[in-house]
């Protein structure tokens, strides 16, 4: 039960992407759809949709070549198939919701705009969908018909965040919830309490897993903590909305030059699986990128330094009273001989992306609008599973969680302060190692801070 | 047995297909 067809696929790794296998329909059309912890709304291209179309420029095919082996008992076989495809879209997957006995259009308008200003735009409609080996019936999703995307998605944060509760608010129709995929598991019996833990795997891994419903204590070490959601992103005030906490300051850890704070400046940040990119403060991103003595590459809308400069390097945020740390070389792109940071600076948005998911592991409660951070573990241990059915099993409140900075829609960044970066001496390198820092203050007064445990970090504030 | 665990599949970006990083937030 836990084998399944997987499509190899060239690693010219640049942008890697998350997805899941879904079949749609009656009888199952097949499409891949980007995992997305930011939005809620799945959605799938139409076949014959303009964009789609505009790709298939008549010339090139796209081809897949896949290798299947079957083994049975005394009797072994491989076989190699190809297929081609008109356009990408078809190449990801499309629905065709005509040859569905089981769709239904519900005449509701649906439009998706995302981030980057990408959007989805059709109807929503009903049908059957299948996950591995779960079924879901009366499945509501948006058929597109107009997009600039040519791999759907499957959204699964707040049921707040549907489009159904944004589109219609601006077009003097009635903002409605409806079971979105998290949702849908619960209603119809698939787990108790809606709420997942993400684990998307090292970087060279193919494979990750999301577990509805349970937590698998063997994909983490040492302690689980929980955050508080924050409530301003999930108001129709904010520009964003979603799954936000707060991320209290940032640090490089070094194993050679030291360990340094880039910043001691809240700000609210989503755990978006729908991106590998992350976005960060400007002031914050700019100094990570400064750090490795990067230079900005407008063209390429990011740091570009010597490869060599993140070896063994992570970045490191606090989130009240405890670290995540992920690999520096998650966030890099190889550019010719140098290497690209893919931290964005944003001053509106701020996301930690598919590079900081893969050293963490994450749970989204989504009934207690709370988030569950713990590094994230690959040892291959035996799975050791737990159902979620009230609060979270093995998790804790963080030693922040109630004393949490607040955000307020409008002012997008907190009271502390930006460091102005100086290295420190100590040699010694751990992931889990509270961080040491000698900081000069960005306005010139000059001060030193230390802990020794992550509950006894000082923190400075300039109001 | 009251939780659904599901594989995800690591897709690399492959040249000329197109694999848009779309920022998955939700924007207003």
């Amino acid at each position: 039960s836990d084998a399944f067809n997987s499509t190899l696929i060239n690693m010219f790794a640049s942008a890697d992407r998350y997805v899941v296998e879904m079949e749609i329909g009656t009888p199952p059309q097949t499409a891949y759809l980007v995992l997305d912890t930011g939005s809620s709304d799945m959605c799938v291209n139409e076949a014959n949709n303009t964009y789609c179309e505009s790709l298939a420029d008549g010339n090139d095919v796209w081809t897949s070549n896949y290798e299947l082996t079957a083994t049975a008992s005394e009797i072994s076989s491989t076989a190699t198939s190809h297929k081609t495809y008109n356009t990408p879209c078809s190449y990801w997957g499309t629905f065709n919701p005509n040859t569905s006995s089981t769709f239904k259009f519900n005449e509701t308008v649906f439009n998706a705009t995302y981030g980057d200003n990408s959007y989805f735009a059709g109807t929503y409609g009903t049908d059957v969908v299948s996950l591995g080996n779960i079924t879901l019936s009366n499945f509501t999703f948006g058929v597109s018909d107009d997009t600039v995307n040519s791999m759907g998605v499957l959204g699964i944060s707040l049921p707040f965040v549907e489009e159904t509760n944004i589109f219609q608010l601006t077009s003097n129709t009635t903002p409605f919830v409806y079971d979105n995929f998290p949702m849908a598991l619960k209603n119809q019996g698939k787990i108790k309490k809606i709420a997942y833990s993400l684990f998307l795997n090292e970087l060279n891994a193919r494979f990750g897993s999301i577990l509805f419903g349970a937590v698998d204590k063997s994909k983490y070490s040492g302690q689980l903590y929980t955050l508080p959601m924050l409530q301003a992103f999930n108001t129709f005030d904010s520009e964003f909305s979603g799954m936000f906490v707060t991320a209290q300051s940032v640090a490089i850890l070094d194993s050679k030059s030291g360990n340094k704070t880039v910043s001691e400046v809240q700000f609210p940040v989503v755990f978006d699986s729908g991106t590998s990119y992350s976005s960060l403060p400007t002031e914050i991103a700019d100094a990570i990128g400064r750090s490795f003595d990067g230079k900005y590459s407008s063209d390429n809308r990011g740091y570009i330094f010597d490869c060599s400069k993140v070896n063994n390097t992570l970045l490191s945020i606090d989130f009240g009273g405890f670290n995540i740390s992920a690999n520096i070389s998650n966030f890099v792109t190889p550019l010719h001989e140098h290497c690209l940071l893919n931290i964005m600076a944003s001053d509106s948005m701020f996301s930690l992306g598919d590079a900081f998911l893969m050293d963490t592991y994450v749970v989204y409660d989504l009934e207690n609008h709370e988030v569950s951070l713990a590094q994230a573990s690959f040892n291959n241990e035996e799975e050791d599973i737990k159902i979620i059915s009230d609060s979270v099993p093995g998790a804790t409140p963080a030693p922040g969680y109630s004393s949490t900075w607040v955000y307020t829609p409008g002012s997008p960044i907190g009271t502390g302060d930006f460091v102005n970066v100086s290295w420190t001496s100590y040699s010694e390198f751990s992931q889990y190692k509270s961080i040491y820092a000698t900081e000069s203050l960005s306005d010139g007064v000059s001060s030193s801070s230390s802990s020794s445990s992550s509950s006894e970090t000082a923190t400075k504030k300039k109001n | 047995n009251s939780y659904v665990k599901l594989p995800i599949q690591k897709l690399a970006n492959i040249p000329n297909i197109n694999l848009e990083d779309v920022s998955g937030i939700s924007k207003r």
